[in-house]
């Protein structure tokens, strides 16, 4: 099982941090990809569960492992601050541990094992009749649900399987495609290696909900450009994949927005976009073609001109990481204006009309603003994408709507990154600890 | 509200101690399917 796994080298812990005055984690509830979303609504504050012992005897023969009931006292990400029942107000062993690890359990959860509880050291003596106590104590209280351990493996699984084959974006070249092999899957999120890559070539990290994967044969289908091998594109245009081929069905479609009449994406429009190499940046863009399925190509005009396209981005038409032209300025965000232009000089308006430009109609973008429960100064983990194997400790620095600055911890603000309230790259705090993945902690200078 | 509190239901919970078995009436949320 994974939640049994070895610890991690060097891997980041929290635990330091989490009773720090003021520390706020997000709660697993506002991240849709996490495992156990579903469920997390009804994992509360004085809940009891069944945990690990510690205070007790390194050593009993009869009871190698001893368990104690325990209450819920604050929960931050998925960990919680817990307290062993008995303890009253006494808060000196309060311990802080990861809701989803196995040695938490729901209460009568040792009963159906056939191991008793055993009340800690400190406190052994403290009551003569322990089940009058934990009658009390437990009567209408809440505890987790008897399935809680399937539930969590069961949200760990991810839909891929290594050995898939998938289209990714080139890392090297962000205008193309390429094909890759899932490699490893930790936490839903995969390593895949690309096709005729380089032999020292590491490849890339997403997660599986990732807007940078697509099923084999999608790039030849929306008419984005590919970099494949001659076979792999004859069995995508024929239709017949080889069972390793990842299809539809694994894929998270973005959702089909039906535009007014007579509005669309063209050739030349200009709008405002998260620059996809430099996340920390908003920058004035163009459409530079117009794919099938509402996919487009766009280029950040902060850039030099570069003829052969190798700057191009593909967006989908309803990502959230487009906008309309003065949104940064509505917003109070800088712009990055396109190459040439001073940022404290660029007018949107002057810049249309001496260049004869038009922009992106405002009716063609996503501005649905989901109720995502964000807000500044929780922190979470979130992977860099600019180095997407990593993934780090983070704190949200600004809310605009549906987007979300996040601030990589003791690293400068041109590292920051816009993401989206929904991205699948930000985690609550205490997951790398619940999947196996190694936790970067904040810079230290 | 009355949809969450539905995902809350009522199960008797065994316990066991070092002086013997004994139940409790507990909350447990609703996904015990």
């Amino acid at each position: 099982l994974k939640r049994n796994r070895a610890e991690i080298p060097n891997t980041y812990e929290w635990k330091n941090q989490l009773s720090e005055p003021g520390f706020i984690a997000a709660p697993v509830s506002c991240f849709k990809h996490a495992p156990i979303y579903e469920c997390w609504d009804n994992i509360t504050v004085g809940m009891k569960v069944e945990v690990e012992n510690t205070d007790c005897d390194n050593f009993s023969e009869s009871f190698p492992d001893s368990f104690w009931v325990a209450t819920v006292l604050k929960i931050a990400g998925y960990k919680a601050l817990l307290r062993y029942e008995g303890f009253g107000q006494n808060g000196s062993k309060d311990f802080w541990l990861n809701l989803c690890c196995n040695t938490v359990h729901p209460v009568g959860w040792c009963a159906t094992r056939g191991k008793p509880l055993i009340p800690p050291k400190t406190i052994q003596d403290k009551y003569k009749d322990w089940k009058e106590f934990l009658v009390k104590r437990l009567t209408g209280a809440r505890t987790l649900p008897s399935n809680f351990s399937t539930k969590i493996e069961d949200s760990l699984i991810s839909r891929f399987r290594c050995g898939m084959n998938l289209e990714v974006v080139d890392k090297n070249r962000i205008s193309r495609m390429k094909v890759a092999r899932i490699e490893k899957i930790v936490g839903k999120r995969l390593h895949v290696k690309y096709y005729q890559a380089e032999q020292d070539d590491n490849g890339f990290w997403c997660h599986e909900d990732s807007p940078l994967i697509h099923p084999c044969g999608w790039s030849e289908r929306v008419g984005h450009c590919i970099s494949a091998h001659r076979s792999y594109m004859e069995r995508c245009i024929s239709g017949n994949l080889h069972e390793d081929d990842a299809t539809e069905e694994y894929f998270i479609t973005p959702r089909t927005i039906h535009y007014p009449p007579d509005i669309e994406f063209r050739e030349g429009m200009k709008l405002e976009a998260v620059d996809p190499l430099n996340l920390s940046s908003i920058c004035v863009a163009t459409v530079m073609k117009v794919l099938k399925e509402g996919y487009i190509m766009i280029r950040i005009d902060s850039y030099d001109a570069d003829e052969s396209g190798a700057d191009w981005f593909c967006y989908h038409s309803s990502s959230p990481c487009i906008f309309p032209a003065g949104f940064c300025d509505t917003n109070s965000i800088p712009l990055t204006p396109p190459k040439g232009y001073d940022p404290s000089e660029f007018d949107w308006e002057t810049y249309l009309r001496e260049n004869n430009l038009e922009t992106v109609p405002l009716a063609l973008f996503n501005r649905e603003v989901p109720a995502h429960g964000f807000v500044v100064g929780m922190r979470l983990e979130a992977a860099d994408l600019m180095d997407p194997r990593l993934v780090c400790v983070g704190t949200v620095s600004r809310v605009v709507g549906r987007l979300l600055k996040v601030h990589f911890d003791g690293w400068e603000e041109e590292y920051d990154q816009w993401l989206d309230c929904e991205s699948p790259d930000v985690y609550p705090v205490g997951w790398c600890e619940l999947v196996g993945q190694k936790l970067e902690g904040p810079r230290v200078t | 509200s009355e949809t969450k509190s539905r995902k809350w239901e009522q199960k008797q919970v065994q316990i066991k101690t070092l002086e013997g078995e004994f139940s409790v009436t507990m909350w447990a949320s609703g996904t015990d399917d």
